[in-house]
Order: C-alpha cells, then sequence, then structure tokens
C-alpha cells in the first residue's frame, strides 16, 4: 500500500547487516 | 507545525541559525508524522528542500560552518522524507534528487558525506523497473567530469580517511553498485577500475581494522569478487 514507512530504515539495516547482497 | 507552514519557512530565504532551527525542526515532523503530513510536505517541499541543498553547496565561502549544517540537516530530511513510498518516488522521480546527494559526497564533511553514501547505496539496490544504480554510477560520472577527478575518487578518499563509519559506508556504496550490476563484465570492470585506482592498498590496511560493519562490507567485496572469477 501507498502508506508503507520505514523503507529507507529497512534498506540502510539490510546494507549494513550484508543481507542486502546475498545472491538470489 | 503544519507542512504548509514548513513550506512557507523555506520560501522565506532565512539564513544561518533560523534556517538550521527550521530544518532540524522540519526533519523531526518529517519521522514523527504520518504519511499524509509527508504527502502534504509532497513535491513542493521537496523542491525547495532540494533547490536550497543546490544553493548551499554552490555557495563559494570556503565550508561556512552553518551552511555545511544545513547541508546535512537537508540530506537528514531527505532521508526522512525517502521512508515511505509517497516520498521514495517523489525523489526518484526528480531529476536533481539524485545528482544532489552525489554532490554531498565531500570527505571534508564525512559525518555528511557518510549519510550521503548510505542513501545512495540504498536507492541503488532498490527494487525498481528502472536500474538505479546505473543513475547513480552515471551521476557519479558526471559530477567527476565536472570537477575533473576520477568517478570513484571521492569514495577513495573517504576509505582514505581515518573516520571508521565513513570507510564502511563507501563499502557499502561500493558493494550495491557492483552487485546490482547484472553483467559479469560490468561487475569485473567497476571493481578492477576500484582496484587500479587504490583500493587494492586500502583493503590491505582496512583488513586489519577492528569493526563490524567494516568487517561485513569487506567480506561481500571479497565472496562477489571470488564469485565473478569463478564465472569468469
Amino acid at each position: 500500500d501507498g502508506d508503507e514507512t520505514g523503507i529507507m530504515d529497512g534498506l540502510l539495516e539490510a546494507l549494513q547487516s550484508g543481507a542486502a547482497f546475498k545472491r538470489k | 507545525k503544519s507542512a504548509f507552514m514548513y513550506i512557507q519557512d523555506l520560501k522565506s530565504d532565512n539564513r544561518g541559525t533560523p534556517l538550521l532551527s527550521c530544518l532540524e525542526s522540519l526533519r523531526v515532523s518529517l519521522n514523527n508524522n504520518p504519511v499524509s503530513w509527508v504527502q502534504n510536505f509532497g513535491n513542493e517541499g521537496l523542491a525547495l528542500l532540494l533547490s536550497l541543498l543546490k544553493r548551499l553547496q554552490e555557495e563559494k565561502d570556503e565550508y561556512p560552518p552553518m551552511g555545511v549544517k544545513c547541508q546535512h540537516e537537508i540530506i537528514r530530511c531527505l532521508k526522512a522524507f525517502m521512508n515511505n513510498k509517497h516520498g521514495l518516488k517523489s525523489m526518484l522521480e526528480s531529476d536533481e534528487g539524485i545528482p544532489l546527494l552525489v554532490r554531498a559526497i565531500n570527505p571534508g564533511v564525512p559525518h555528511m558525506m557518510v549519510d550521503a553514501v548510505k542513501l545512495l547505496s540504498a536507492i541503488s539496490i532498490l527494487e525498481h523497473p528502472e536500474s538505479l544504480h546505473e543513475r547513480v554510477l552515471e551521476a557519479l560520472t558526471e559530477e567527476a567530469e565536472r570537477r575533473d577527478i576520477e568517478r570513484f575518487q571521492p569514495l577513495l578518499a573517504g576509505m582514505n580517511s581515518h573516520n571508521i563509519p565513513l570507510k564502511a559506508g563507501c563499502m557499502q556504496l561500493i558493494n550495491a553498485l557492483i552487485s546490482r550490476g547484472e553483467e559479469l563484465d560490468f561487475r569485473i570492470h567497476i571493481r578492477s577500475e576500484l582496484l587500479r585506482l587504490g583500493l587494492r592498498d586500502m583493503l590491505k590496511e582496512v583488513q586489519q581494522i577492528e569493526n563490524e560493519e567494516l568487517k561485513v562490507q569487506l567480506l561481500v567485496f571479497h565472496e562477489q569478487a571470488e564469485d565473478d572469477s569463478e564465472d569468469l
């Protein structure tokens, strides 16, 4: 939905933990 | 205070302490109010923030402390603004958003640079029909051409600084740009360009630093390089 919040927080956390870089 | 009142404040051409106070208060409001409030601030508010950031970046004084503080506060406001779908969409639709974040990559102001590289990393890894990492890379290239330097030079200067969060942030952006490249050639090219410019020696030194965030990023960098070299 269009009201979704915390998008940046989620991305920044995934980047910091390395989770954002897991190969699919 | 309503979003409209902040828009009026931003239009009023405040400078110095009053501007900084306004931006600090705006950041708190963007963080703590419902999405509808951010929507009311909307494209008009974003455009005002971006044009203010541009003006402050272009001011010729030698790093006026207050101007730099205001620039950093605008970057923080942009993060808060982009923390929901509407804000993020507005930012990505703006032509100036990414280039101005790239311009905030200034190793002379490490705290601001950390926030800028992290936001650019986040934008680079977003699932989006358009390849956003390419837009970030393009903005890095254009800014470097404008300043007549190598496009990764500011990131390498950040890696070379004594500020550990900044080193981690720079590695994060490097990883984000490389990992989103779909073509093996592209990933190898970017990695070689960075290594050639001096990252190879820096990695040896950075490897000795005991810092969890940095270790995660170094591991990602090396693992991806190994995977690609196997594929090759």
